[in-house]
């Protein structure tokens, strides 16, 4: 996922 | 997937459920902020765009899509279905003070300067202040209902749990997000002053009320 947000989460 | 998240999104799906719930069986939406309602609205909106773009999991799109649909499904509530119940004169607190301060924040520190990654950020801080409305019209009236005080207190506890799991995941998995991590715990803090009168009140079986 890398430096991105935590997109994974809600 | 850890425990301290999913038992914070079950909170969040809880206070969300509440909140539905108080406002179906009263007929009446009092004592709440619909600009706090408008606001989480517009945080869902923002961040879920990502639904469009990148699959996680059923789990994650299921929940994306509840969040956005109730969330617009309370606002429509308050504004048209129990209008007349909503208590527009103590709602008065200055969301351009948010919005705007928050947006600015958001273009200046991301993680990646692209639309959905600046959209994603400023939900994200948006987030963190959205229930300031809610706490300011209860500093004005002085006082919750109990409903509206387990509302919160879901509320203010899925990003606390929110913050265990960002422990758990630093720890376990590598991960650490800066931007959700120092929002989520703003957004924690700013329900400090809320946990305290609802352990030391609402749990003892009384009312929220405050001193005018």
């Amino acid at each position: 996922k890398g430096a991105k947000g935590a997109k994974d989460e809600l | 997937m850890n425990i301290f998240r999913l038992i914070g999104d079950m909170s969040h799906l809880l206070a969300i459920i509440l909140l539905l719930l108080k406002m179906w069986k009263t007929r009446s939406c009092a004592g709440i902020s619909g600009k706090s309602q408008i606001l989480f609205a517009l945080v869902f909106a923002s961040r879920y765009l990502d639904l469009f773009t990148s699959f996680v999991s059923v789990y994650n799109s299921v929940m994306k899509i509840f969040f956005i649909s109730t969330s617009l499904l309370t606002v429509y509530l308050m504004y048209f279905k129990f209008r007349a119940t909503y208590d527009s004169n103590h709602d008065t607190f200055r969301v351009e003070f948010l919005v705007i301060p928050v947006g600015g924040l958001a273009f200046l520190v991301n993680h990646e300067f692209s639309p959905l990654e600046i959209l994603w950020t400023f939900s994200i801080y948006l987030e963190s202040v959205a229930i300031l409305p809610q706490l300011f019209m209860m500093s004005k009236t002085g006082e919750a209902e109990t409903i509206t005080s387990h509302y919160l207190f879901a509320l203010g506890s899925y990003r606390a749990l929110y913050i265990l799991n960002w422990v758990y995941r630093y720890y376990f998995e590598g991960f650490f997000d800066l931007i959700a991590v120092v929002a989520g715990c703003v957004q924690t803090i700013l329900y400090c002053d809320f946990f305290y009168l609802y352990i030391t009140k609402v749990l003892k079986g009384k009312r929220i009320t405050l001193p005018a």
